[in-house]
């Protein structure tokens, strides 16, 4: 309902600033620094890896259209084969 | 974690590219 | 009543500019407190990509799926058609008295791949 979205609107939104709230200080602690900067090296590894996931779907979205282009031309064929006989 | 996630559906969508591509020869071959 | 909907709606419309605002501040303040040095983001910028990186996640996770399902919806027809067409010549070439063309080792490999 109406009234459950704008739930999780606001929910969402509070969710967020606790997270904000809890990284307020992160980057004062040398420590917690090391962590941060190894989640930023993380992230650009998840990146490329989404890259080349986004590329194999692009193929196979490529071979999709061929597989349509080939079930479309085996059914003519087979109303062909279908007329001769 | 989301990285093994990632790796994980990298692997997958490989591997169907793989059968994707061998099955649209195979098809191929047969209709000729 | 209308007068209670009313004062309800500017409520909520007043805790979701305050959110906002909060937020906004939040940020703000990290960016000042910790400015990106070189080669380092804040907190707040790499929580940002942090969710970014998730919702390019799940978009893909939601493509891929699509593209799985029609491709093997794909696959299936072809594979029907395939059969019919082949089963159908053979019978138009007993019909006819004609050879039967026996298919190559290569077809027969095939035709066990695509079973």
């Amino acid at each position: 309902s109406d009234l459950e979205q704008l739930c999780t609107y606001v929910n969402e939104k509070i969710e967020n600033i606790k997270k904000i709230l809890l990284i307020r200080n992160l980057g004062q602690d040398p420590a917690l620094k090391t962590t941060l900067s190894k989640i930023g090296d993380e992230i650009i590894t998840i990146n490329e890896l989404l890259n080349k996931l986004e590329l194999e779907i692009q193929y196979q979205e490529q071979t999709n259209i061929s597989l349509k282009e080939l079930c479309e031309s085996l059914e003519e064929e087979f109303k062909d084969v279908e007329h001769l006989k | 974690t989301l990285k093994d996630n990632v790796n994980a559906l990298l692997d997958k969508a490989r591997l169907e590219s793989h059968e994707s591509t061998s099955f649209l020869k195979a098809a191929k071959i047969l209709r000729n | 009543m209308e007068a209670e909907v009313d004062k309800l709606e500017l409520m909520f419309q007043k805790a979701d500019s305050d959110l906002d605002y909060l937020q906004y501040r939040l940020e703000y303040e990290i960016k000042t407190n910790h400015p990106h040095s070189a080669g380092e983001k804040n907190a707040g910028t790499i929580l940002k990509e942090l969710s970014a990186i998730k919702s390019r996640y799940q978009a893909l996770c939601a493509r891929f799926k699509e593209v799985s399902v029609e491709q093997k919806e794909t696959k299936s027809c072809i594979c029907a058609l395939l059969n019919k067409t082949m089963t159908m010549i053979q019978d138009l070439q007993k019909q006819t008295n004609l050879e039967l063309t026996l298919l190559t080792e290569e077809e027969k490999a095939v035709t066990e791949q695509l079973k």
